[in-house]
């Protein structure tokens, strides 16, 4: 990580994703929700940072509505 | 097991609409537990942090397969100032070069650019008041930053929580002003009226209105509370040589201290930006030259071989202050120049606690004598990412054989993400692998 955050954790357990199946979304409790274009855009672009821009364009419809 | 989303919450009034400022809640805690991931924050802002972070745990194996360890992270910055400083006249910088300088500067946590917008050799931005300015100040007429194209600049700001300072620096380095406001800088007298000219001239009405006009301009177009009002380097030869100043000098009391008249100009500009409702930053001259200034004003230290000792001084004053000195970028020496960015400890000037808490952050500085768009970002990165981990993270860390090794595959992540940033040492990017 860089910089590094004050306090880090983290356990051997490993997560693996898929660009198909992985995506960032608002928790209903947030006071920030889809109108948030700051946001939306900044989803869009961390999935492309963490995918590829390739991945973003080809995701199913369901993923860009949710 | 697998991780399926990434929740993302935000907590109090997310400032979603708003511009960031000095005050921003920048914290974020993360929790990475399959098959839900959360992301908390109070604001935008730290949600924009914390989705850096976020994307630099996922990681890709040589299959091609992502993955990710289980996680639990708190975050929170350092120091609430955290700047690149870019020079866009001693070299045109085109807008997609400071577009992608804002990108570089979301992946390393810093949250303000200062723009050097004009100075002596050009004028390119464009002001809806005097367009004279830039019409006959910049390179070129398509050398210039026209509304839309500063408004674009601060929208791309914004949107990854970055404030947009703008420099005008007066009354010195304004050799480009000049040429588009008449009788604006000081006529220079050597021997007679030489043709050449000065600073601004301080001691016509004339000045003030125009600055009067100008930074009002200013103070709408960028949104930020604070605007850098310069002030350093300041020539007095030209003052000096003027029989109209040596008269205004003798009527004021100021006998043959110039200093005295640079600080009566200042004075009168730092009462325009309070006018506006703006704060000002100056840089140190503006301290040292004063006999009172405003307080609140922010001091920028840019000279290297006294800045411990400078720190000292103006907090002991109690001015809040900005820290460039030990990071002026474009001093370029052989070998890893990072490690010497990297092991500054802001605080240690000796200071207490209440003068250390008037140390706001520091930036970075690249000025633009050398750089243009063909080699600006290599020469920036990564070795600001060093001065970005010193402001963002806790004193503690600053282990350099771990900052060595954490940076090399945090530059690997910049050019995975078109940042040309040049190699630290020895080695390789595994993503080149696949090009």
């Amino acid at each position: 990580l860089w910089p590094m955050p004050l306090s880090v954790e983290t356990s051997p357990r490993l997560l693996h994703l898929s660009p198909d199946h992985f995506y960032i979304s608002h928790d209903p409790s947030s006071t920030a929700g889809p109108s948030c274009a700051l946001l939306q855009e900044a989803f869009r672009r961390y999935y492309e940072y963490i995918f590829g821009f390739y991945q973003w364009h080809h995701r199913p419809a369901k993923f860009h509505t949710e | 097991t697998d991780l399926q989303q990434l929740l993302v919450s935000v907590v109090l009034d997310s400032e979603c609409d708003t511009y960031p400022n000095i005050s921003s809640d920048e914290s974020y805690t993360l929790l990475v537990k399959g098959p839900v991931a959360f992301l908390k924050a109070n604001r935008v802002w730290g949600v924009l942090r914390g989705l850096e972070t976020f994307s630099q745990l996922i990681y890709q194996d040589s299959n091609g397969a992502f993955s990710i360890n289980e996680s639990n992270i708190s975050d929170s910055p350092r120091f609430p100032h955290r700047g690149i400083l870019i020079d866009t006249a001693r070299h045109y910088l085109p807008v997609k070069s400071i577009l992608q300088t804002l990108d570089a500067m979301a992946f390393n946590k810093f949250n303000v650019l200062h723009w050097h917008i004009v100075d002596d050799q050009s004028f390119p931005y464009q002001s809806i008041t005097f367009p004279e300015l830039s019409n006959k100040g910049s390179y070129s007429f398509s050398h210039v930053y026209t509304p839309n194209n500063v408004r674009t600049v601060i929208e791309y700001a914004r949107l990854r929580g970055i404030r947009v300072i703008p420099e005008f620096d007066t009354p010195g380095h304004t050799q480009s002003w000049g040429k588009g406001q008449k009788d604006l800088l000081t006529p220079c007298y050597y021997t007679h009226q030489s043709g050449t000219f000065g600073p601004i001239n301080p001691i016509v009405n004339t000045t003030y209105s125009f600055l009067s006009k100008f930074f009002k301009e200013i103070s709408m177009v960028f949104p930020d509370q604070f605007i850098h009002l310069g002030g350093d380097e300041v020539d007095f030869t030209c003052w000096r040589s003027n029989p109209d100043i040596k008269y205004f000098m003798k009527q004021k009391g100021f006998g043959s201290n110039f200093t005295k008249l640079e600080s009566f100009y200042i004075r009168k500009l730092l009462d325009i930006i309070s006018a506006s409702k703006k704060g000002s930053i100056v840089w140190q001259e503006v301290f040292d030259n004063a006999e009172k200034l405003q307080q609140g004003t922010v001091v920028q230290i840019w000279q290297q071989e006294t800045y411990v000792q400078k720190l000292r001084v103006i907090t002991a004053a109690g001015f809040p202050v900005i820290l460039s000195a030990p990071w002026y970028l474009d001093l370029i020496s052989y070998g890893q120049d990072w490690i010497t960015y990297y092991t500054v400890e802001p605080l240690d000037f000796g200071g207490s606690q209440e003068q250390q808490q008037l140390v706001m952050g520091g930036e970075a500085c690249l000025w633009g004598e050398y750089v243009d768009a063909t080699n600006l970002t290599p020469r920036l990165w990564p070795r600001a990412s060093a001065v970005g981990e010193r402001l963002w993270s806790q004193k503690e860390i600053r282990n350099i054989d771990n900052a060595y090794e954490r940076l090399k595959i945090h530059r690997c992540r910049m050019v995975r993400r078109k940042i040309a940033a040049e190699p630290l040492f020895t080695g390789y990017c595994d993503h080149e692998n696949k090009m």
